[in-house]
């Protein structure tokens, strides 16, 4: 028996808009640390890796560790049908090849529910090992969702480039090149607007444009966003959810032939 | 020529 009850609806909406273009299956794994999720995209390029702790939930019950398998535009159908700040409570009884999401109204004046079907799916998991990465920025989530947006108009490929005065994004493409650099900055209005570096040594990665672009669909689930790169590594681009967890994308660098 | 590389040349299978 699982039984997970979420006050904000809008939560898991933002969520699952975020990924749903980038992985189109995905097994849902339920166990005491949380809701949790681990995906790449259909070329091997990009994982997403989803949690949302359990001690997030109004109420968690997880009897036993549990998967399911979901398709992610179906399940995105069915919580658009949710309005932010309804509560959504996702069921499923133990050997069911179904998930109940149930919406109710903040008055509780509308109660609906909506039973989606499970899928079998053949996913590996990939064991992520804790790195220590040699360069990590944090920034305005908005703005670099914006960089990515402009460059990815430019080129196909960004560099991204960290020395411990800023971080520097540059593309080129058949029309020409661009670089916009955001140098390192504390002093701002509003903190998700800073600009923080921490650099053990420089780093530079080249990485497509295009999935970069897809990791920003997150943009809504946090102010900042953290970048951590290190040679030889993916990119971590991670929207830390205030305490709910968090939702990371790695993106394999392209390399020199 | 840049190469695209893929995840699992990163991360083992667990």
């Amino acid at each position: 028996m699982l039984e997970l009850r979420l006050t904000q609806a809008g939560l898991l909406k933002k969520v699952l808009e975020s990924i749903k273009d980038l992985v189109t299956d995905a097994n849902f794994d339920c166990s005491a640390t949380g809701f949790s999720l681990q995906a790449m995209d259909s070329s091997h390029v990009a994982l997403v890796a989803l949690l949302l702790r359990s001690d997030g939930f109004e109420h968690y019950r997880c009897d036993h560790n549990i998967s399911m398998g979901m398709n992610l535009g179906n399940m995105a159908k069915m919580l658009r049908c949710a309005s932010d700040d309804d509560t959504v409570t996702i069921k499923a009884d133990d050997g069911s090849d179904t998930v109940t999401f149930m919406f109710e109204s903040p008055s509780q004046d509308k109660i609906s529910d909506y039973e989606m079907k499970l899928m079998d799916i053949d996913s590996e998991h990939l064991g992520i090992p804790e790195a220590e990465y040699q360069a990590i920025v944090r920034m305005s989530a908005s703005e670099f969702a914006r960089i990515c947006k402009d460059l990815g108009t430019i080129g196909d490929t960004v560099i991204i480039s960290v020395t411990k005065e800023g971080v520097q994004f540059s593309t080129k493409g058949d029309i020409g090149t661009a670089n916009i650099i955001c140098r390192k900055n504390t002093a701002v209005d509003k903190k998700e607007e800073a600009t923080v570096i921490e650099m053990a040594e420089p780093v530079s990665l080249t990485f497509a444009s295009r999935y970069l672009i897809a990791f920003t669909k997150a943009t809504p689930l946090a102010g900042q966003v953290t970048i951590s790169m290190s040679y030889d590594m993916p990119i971590v681009v991670e929207y830390k959810m205030e305490t709910m967890g968090y939702m990371r994308f790695y993106l394999a660098p392209k390399i020199e032939e | 020529k840049l190469k695209q590389q893929v995840i699992s040349r990163f991360f083992a299978p667990k």
